[in-house]
């Protein structure tokens, strides 16, 4: 199913956004 | 991965590093739903480029979140343990301040597990991407393969037939390309293949018309048979045209044009 395909994909990019954002986080204080 | 390189300029050391589990465990997760995904597509489809090159990017992001996850577990265990010693406090001068600083230790885990399944999702997208245009393109010699034959078509039962055979894949790849454009970002590449598609869609009657004009001359004795058979093979070469424009252009992507920049 390929907007399975592109939702899960999605999915992930907001979820490593996140991450990278709380490590960038960490790099401000 | 611009925020990463930014990340990367900007990152002080000897800070603790915060507890990242619930943003890892969340990529985690994530990356595990896609892989699921990406094994189904794999398993369902007979692209066999797609077969070859999917597994890749699938191992591809699989690796970088076990790298994330490695780095989560040794912060947990002591968030001041990173040796993310720089190059610039070790060798360059105070001088020198663009410079490319590599960091070690677990923060580089991070950073390299974060891009590597940025880059790992980009590359299995596109693999999935390609596949698409694949399909549609398909569908697109279909309708060059019909209209190889209309110029042979000579009664109006074949000409029933022709018109029987090339609508329903007409149909498809009007649906298929029109349903891309929508999904292309580049403003250019839309409005060649809505162009191109407007044109087949004129076309495609006048030449089943011009057809019929041709089958009836023949019938009646083949007086302008050649005027009409030119006229004919006019058309279905216009509709070739504007096909294969539409294969090239699905084919294209955004770095193929020096304004993406």
């Amino acid at each position: 199913d390929s907007g399975e395909m592109v939702r899960q994909a999605r999915i992930l990019a907001q979820a490593t956004a996140q991450l990278i954002q709380a490590i960038k986080g960490e790099a401000d204080t | 991965v611009d925020r990463l390189v930014i990340l990367h300029e900007e990152a002080e050391d000897g800070n603790a590093m915060p507890d990242l589990s619930r943003p890892v465990q969340a990529v985690s997760n994530a990356v595990a739903n896609l892989i699921k995904v990406g094994r189904d597509t794999i398993n369902s489809s007979d692209d066999p480029i797609l077969r070859q090159d999917m597994p890749g990017s699938l191992h591809r992001v699989e690796g970088a979140s076990r790298l994330l996850e490695d780095a989560c577990a040794m912060l947990k265990a002591d968030p001041y343990s990173q040796p993310a010693r720089y190059v610039r406090d070790l060798f360059v001068p105070h001088h020198q301040t663009s410079f490319s600083l590599p960091i070690f230790g677990n923060r580089k885990k991070l950073i390299d597990g974060a891009r590597g399944i940025l880059q790992g999702t980009s590359a299995l997208l596109l693999c999935f991407d390609e596949s698409e245009v694949r399909k549609i393109i398909r569908e697109c010699k279909k309708v060059l393969d019909y209209l190889a034959v209309a110029e042979v078509i000579e009664t109006m039962e074949d000409l029933v037939q022709f018109v029987k055979d090339l609508s329903p894949c007409l149909t498809k790849v009007s649906r298929e390309v029109d349903s891309r454009q929508k999904e292309l970002t580049h403003q250019v590449h839309r409005d060649i293949l809505i162009r191109c598609l407007d044109q087949v869609k004129t076309l495609a009657p006048i030449l089943i018309c011009s057809m019929k004009i041709f089958i009836q001359i023949i019938a009646q004795g083949g007086k302008g048979a050649e005027e009409a058979a030119e006229n004919r093979n006019y058309l279905a070469g216009r509709m070739t045209d504007e096909i294969t424009e539409i294969i090239r252009v699905l084919q294209l992507t955004t770095y193929d044009e020096d304004e993406w920049e």
